[in-house]
């Protein structure tokens, strides 16, 4: 039975992707079968494995309208034990299109119902938004995975995120914890950094990842390569960090 | 009669706040009247000029959703020539109750032409998604100013924006123009950041702003003291690009 969790924050660029991108990576790396989701019309996490968005052949659109079966979106990619589940632009309109479905917010939880059995992890990329995606994903996990960058406007946004997934575990989904936080692009140089993760760790405590991300080029470089982390700079700090982080996540989950 | 520009980008945390928030002052200081409106329910431009958006009496909600003149919900600033229209959380769910609204994409604009005459200059900021706040925005201006953060999957995303404003602006809004991309977060040390000028450069030629923003930590830390870059730290490499932008904004609009 697969563990679901969905890496969600409003906030734009704190990390999410790379996040859900390079666990999914370290996670197969440890013979985790590990499916990955990209439910953001970006379509970032979809490029980042090397997959052309354009021309995927079908993508979670179909699965969230068309009832089209997860299993056939997925596709292999070329690390044993990572699948992908595509997105492609024409989630853009999901959002809306969803909006008078009966059972909108149960769409991806129905759909991953059977492929839970075929995997160990689910991580599901989201997008920048609270809206019908999100939620969408919110009701179909475990857990929520936070990445927070550490910068002031990241901060702020905290508090909106808690609500929506209170209201998510009230209304959608009543198993959903929040299953971690984690600090990404952090700059030990700058007070600001140091500032911020002391914040976050007074109100988060122990949801909080010890494994902090640091600021890396190398992250930043690997996607354009359509290759992870481990592929492109497994040595970097960022490569070293996700690993830990990986190390992390299992222990707390309990897999040795 | 105001210039009305929208700074739009969906993909996340690209330098969209930062960039409208520190114009706008950069503008007031140069006797411009200026109104900055906060279409994103994250209301970090709100929080960025000091506002607490729990607190705000009213905002572009009201606007949008029940017809409150625009000049009612208009906040003065500590700076002379330059106003805010507040966001608040209740404008996460306007992306939604929107849809079925007769001229839904026309609410924004219709709002803002009794406003035009009062000022110089209105900029607004953008949430991370191409919905129906942003195509609101894309249907009120006159132009989109682009943030580009110097990395790679920001660069990714740039064919889908200029989709939707092609879309805009066939549709809506046949005045709209690309009135100029800027480069965000340049730090000169990688190769990446600028491989990605040179192939912006290229797609953009003259609609690319030659003044680059750089990463400055200023920035970052300025929001949290609900302070502009220009009250913050004036002569910070932050602070002197967004100085030259404001100018090379000035130059372009045939204003001395
Ligand atoms: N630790 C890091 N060090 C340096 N760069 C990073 C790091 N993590 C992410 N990046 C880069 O920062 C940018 C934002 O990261 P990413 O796209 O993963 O965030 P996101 O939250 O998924 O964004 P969005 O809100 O648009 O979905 C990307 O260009 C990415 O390559
Ligand atoms: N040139 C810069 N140098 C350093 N930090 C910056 C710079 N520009 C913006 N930042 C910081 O980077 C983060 C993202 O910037 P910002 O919030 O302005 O982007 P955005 O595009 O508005 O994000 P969103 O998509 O969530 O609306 C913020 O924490 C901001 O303070
Ligand atoms: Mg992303
Ligand atoms: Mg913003």
């Amino acid at each position: 039975m697969a563990r679901v969790y969905a890496f969600a924050n409003q906030k734009g660029g704190v990390g999410k992707t790379t996040s859900a991108v390079n666990l999914a990576d370290a996670l197969a790396m440890r013979r985790q079968r590990t499916l990955l989701i990209d439910l953001d019309p970006q379509a970032n996490a979809t490029s980042s494995l090397g997959f052309d968005k354009q021309t995927v052949p079908a993508s979670v659109y179909q699965v969230l309208l068309h009832d089209t079966p997860l299993r056939d979106v997925v596709q292999l990619t070329d690390r044993v034990h990572l699948d992908l589940a595509p997105s492609s632009p024409t989630l853009a309109s999901a959002e809306v299109e969803l909006v008078p479905q009966i059972g909108r917010e149960y769409r991806l939880r129905e759909a991953l119902a059977p492929a839970r059995d075929g995997y160990d992890y689910i991580l599901i990329d989201c997008p920048p938004s609270l809206g019908l995606l999100t939620v969408n994903a919110l009701a179909a996990a475990d857990g929520v995975i936070i990445p927070v960058q550490c910068e002031y406007l990241p901060l702020e946004g905290l508090a909106m995120l808690m609500q929506t997934i209170d209201l998510a575990k009230r209304r959608l989904n009543p198993g959903l914890t929040v299953h971690g936080v984690v600090m990404t692009m952090y700059d030990g140089r700058t007070n600001l950094a140091q500032q911020v993760v002391a914040e976050v760790r007074q109100h988060f405590g122990g949801q909080l990842f010890s494994t902090i991300i640091p600021r890396n080029v190398r992250l930043s470089e690997a996607p354009s390569f359509g290759r992870t982390i481990f592929q492109y700079a497994p040595a970097s700090p960022g490569g070293v960090a996700y690993s830990h982080l990986a190390d992390e996540l299992l222990a707390r989950d309990g897999v040795v």
